[in-house]
Order: C-alpha cells, then sequence, then structure tokens
C-alpha cells in the first residue's frame, strides 16, 4: 500500500459524507445503500464512523459528473477514467467524483458502484494506489465477487497504518473471550456458534446486521467474516437490555427498537430526542402491550408488526394501519405461530423462530430455505 | 526494411498516443516539443517501464500488447504516482 504524499489522514474519526447528486442509472434507495455500504467497508476495520448528511458541508462529499466538472480532472466519456477522489483535506478534500458516463450497477454487470466507491473512499481517508492486483486499492478495474469482502490484508495494513484498528473489534476480542463457566462469575456470554442460539431482535443498520441478543448485539457486514460484539449499553447507554424487537428506515437512517410497550428511535449511536414513546401513539390497540419482531419493506413502503401469531401493517403511502390482526400464515405461508424476530436481506425475509431460520421469498409467497440461526455467523 | 502497411502503422500509431495519453494521466509524463525519440532512455520509453514496472508487466519500454491491453482497461482516474 501507499499513503499520499506527507501522509494527509482525517484528525477525528467520525466523518460526513453526502450524495450532492444521484446517477439516473440506479434508484437513489440503491446508490445510498452502495455509498454506505462502501463506506462500512472502511469503518469495519477501523475507528472511524460515517454519518450521512442531507445538507449542507461534509467531508466526503459524493457526486456523478460527466467530462469537465469543476475541477482539474476531467472525465474522459465512457471506460478510461471511471471515478476519481482526493485525499484528506478541507474543500475539495475527501471529495469522490463518479463518471456519469459510465453504467452504473448494484450487480457485476456494467460498472459496479459499491465496488469502485470502496476503492475511491480508500483515496478519502488518505490511502494512495497498490501495486497488489489483488489490493482493492489497485488502479485497475477488475470483476469482483460480490460475495467476498473487498478489502485485501493490503488495504487493511494500509488504511490500519493510518487510523490504527476498530476498536470496538478490540473490545469484541475483549468481551468474546469465553471463560471457562466454572472460572467466571459472570455468566457466559452468548456464543454465535451455539445450535441453540435464539436471539430477541435482529435489523439491518447501515448496511450491515444488527443480532440482539440479552445485553449484548452482534454487528455483522454480508460481506465481512468476522462480527462485532458490543454491549447494547456501549452503543445505547439508555437502552434496557433483552430487547423485543428492531427494525431500520434506511432513507432516514433511523432504527426503531421496541422494549415492552415502549420503543426509542436511534440514528447510529444517538437516542433521538423525545424517546421512549408507548407503542400505541403507532397506531396499536391499547391491548398490545409488547411487539414480538418488525421489519420495514422499503419495497412496498411498509411496517410489519409481528405479535404472537399474527401481524398487523402499517402502509406510510396511505399512513394507515391494518384495523384488526392479520394471522401471520396468511402473509407468509410456512410461517407458522409466534417469531422472534424478522429481517429483510436484499430480496428476501428471514424469519426466526425458536433455532429456526426462514428465508422468506416475497414474489414467490414461500419459503425458499430453513437455516440455522447463526447462518449468517463464521460457524 | 519492410515498410509497414499502412493499416498496422496507423494501429501502432493509434497504440502509442492511447499509451501517451495513459502516461500524461497518471504519471505524470510530459510530451516535450521534440517528436519522439524513439531512444531507450527518451523520456517516453522511461515512462513506460515506470508503469510497467508499477503494473508488475515484462520492462521492455516498449508499447507492447500487455502494456497496450492495460492501457485500455477502465480504472480510477486517480494517478499511480505522487503528482
Amino acid at each position: 500500500f501507499t499513503t499520499f504524499a506527507g501522509e494527509p489522514k482525517w484528525a477525528k474519526q467520525v466523518l460526513t459524507y453526502r450524495i450532492l447528486n444521484y446517477t439516473p442509472d440506479l434508484r437513489p434507495v440503491d446508490v445510498n445503500a452502495s455509498i454506505k455500504k462502501a463506506l462500512s467497508v472502511w469503518s469495519s476495520v477501523t475507528p472511524l464512523k460515517f454519518i450521512k448528511k442531507d445538507r449542507g458541508d461534509a467531508d466526503i462529499m459524493i457526486s456523478f459528473a460527466a467530462r469537465a466538472h469543476n475541477d482539474f480532472m476531467p472525465f474522459d466519456g465512457p471506460g478510461g477514467s471511471i471515478a476519481h477522489a482526493y485525499a484528506p483535506g478541507k474543500d475539495f478534500g475527501g471529495d469522490a467524483h463518479f463518471d456519469e458516463d459510465e453504467t452504473w450497477t448494484k450487480s457485476t454487470e456494467g460498472t459496479n458502484l459499491f465496488y469502485v466507491a470502496a476503492h475511491e473512499f480508500g483515496h478519502s481517508l488518505g490511502l494512495f494506489h497498490s501495486k497488489d492486483s489483488n489490493a482493492l486499492m489497485y488502479p485497475v478495474y477488475r470483476k469482483f465477487d460480490p460475495s467476498v469482502f473487498p478489502l485485501h490484508q493490503d488495504d487493511i495494513n494500509g488504511i490500519q497504518y493510518l487510523y490504527g484498528p476498530s476498536n470496538t473489534h478490540n473490545d469484541q476480542r475483549e468481551s468474546t473471550e469465553i471463560k471457562d463457566p466454572t472460572e467466571s462469575k459472570e455468566p457466559t456470554l452468548p456464543n454465535t456458534c451455539d445450535p441453540s442460539l435464539t436471539f430477541d431482535a435482529v435489523t439491518t443498520f447501515r448496511g450491515e446486521i444488527m443480532f440482539f441478543k440479552d445485553k449484548h448485539f452482534w454487528r455483522k457486514h454480508p460481506a465481512v467474516q468476522t462480527a462485532d460484539f458490543n454491549l447494547i449499553s456501549s452503543f445505547w447507554p439508555r437502552l434496557p437490555p433483552g430487547v423485543d424487537a428492531a427494525y431500520e428506515i434506511p432513507e432516514k437512517d433511523k432504527t426503531v427498537i421496541f422494549k415492552g410497550n415502549e420503543f426509542w428511535v436511534v440514528r447510529g449511536d444517538t437516542i433521538l430526542p423525545g424517546y421512549p414513546q408507548k407503542i400505541h401513539t403507532l397506531g396499536f390497540s391499547k391491548d398490545i402491550t409488547k411487539i414480538d419482531a418488525a421489519f420495514y419493506n422499503g419495497n412496498e413502503g411498509k411496517t410489519y408488526y409481528f405479535i404472537a401469531d399474527k401481524f398487523l401493517s402499517y402502509d406510510k403511502r396511505s399512513q394507515s394501519m391494518d384495523r384488526k390482526p392479520i394471522l401471520i400464515s396468511n402473509e407468509f405461508p410456512g410461517i407458522n405461530g409466534k417469531i422472534d424476530a424478522v429481517f429483510q436481506h436484499e430480496n428476501f425475509f428471514y424469519f426466526f423462530c425458536g433455532r429456526k431460520q426462514f428465508e422468506f421469498d416475497p414474489d414467490k409467497k414461500r419459503v425458499t430455505r430453513l437455516l440455522k440461526t447463526n447462518f449468517w455467523f463464521p460457524c | 526494411s519492410r515498410a509497414l502497411p499502412a493499416g498496422t502503422r496507423q494501429k501502432e500509431e493509434g497504440g502509442i498516443q492511447l499509451t501517451q495519453k495513459y502516461l500524461e494521466n497518471y504519471y505524470g509524463f510530459k510530451k516535450d516539443g521534440e517528436s519522439f525519440i524513439w531512444k531507450s532512455n527518451s523520456p517516453m520509453t522511461k515512462k513506460i517501464k515506470e508503469m510497467q514496472e508499477f503494473f508488475g508487466l515484462e520492462v521492455t519500454g516498449k508499447v507492447d500488447s500487455g502494456t497496450l491491453d492495460l492501457v485500455q482497461k477502465r480504472r480510477c482516474g486517480f494517478p499511480d504516482v505522487a503528482g
């Protein structure tokens, strides 16, 4: 790896980014997700955190443009130069520009936005090009395997040379040491590879997946082998342990977390002011005292709340809640009885019932895979 | 020496121009006023060697097929050498 001359890097650990405009090649929600995921690649191996801004200045300004575009590096039409980014610093510093003359995709066809953005954000954070042809910071665009974490050891060495390792990862290492139960006074920590593992709640969270269990949660990027393990209180000190349900509204960068007849709304590691609130403010009747699981289906703009063997859904377009609960198996054939947790990943829903996890295809309206609860972990 | 068929010569010149553009964009090459001097230590030849070394290609200093293939690939617009 190499850094820029003089080793410019950000002096702070929480960086802001703003997407100034969108390519017509992709839905805005897909651009947001690709950019977020590309940043989370770097935050997963450093102490860095990225906060999205929708107005005003930001450390990393992201834009799409063709040919000359107000800097001294005009693009060159389709092919050739596909994007560039600037080293950390003020004004242009950290900014990333993407060539609108490319065909931006979220697949391996065309030019994959996530993959290029992950490279460019390496520059935004202070890395220069690498000669290692396996490294993400290698300058030439190559076909890549989307199921493989894009950072090579060379990239990780480079970025940790500038910012050090992920401190939560260290905490995780300290806190996930499974001590011999006979020695430790503390109850043993939940072990992701225990076949009888169950979860209290599961939600997506800024491109990652968050699995809640008692006082802890794991944070896992679908493309990253390792999982960060944290105390809930280390992220949200005022949140009680043993949450019941959680779901994310990605386009608002908000995550709703339920416990008993209350709920909180968080953005990153901040609980938004005015919470907790009572769940009946969401439109539930008074006889509903807790939620077992919930998820937000961004494709249809509906939020599903699961209570015992039934559910209620809220349609944000009509701003209406179902009048009465619906049997889960009516809408999700094959999902019978109470569920512990549920989340949506790509075009599938994942239902957790005890030790089982059901992958559900909403288009085919049927269960497509029966998985273990620890399917997402490297067991 | 056998004169190159026109088509081949044009293709060769195209490859040289493409390579020159690539070196200007990513290796800080500045073509001086003189026309190309195909000596082993001409600025262009040196820059070609620098690029071939970066990409782990055989360092020939010539616009060979491996080099020509590389300069046509999509890439990051940021230079490979500190500018």
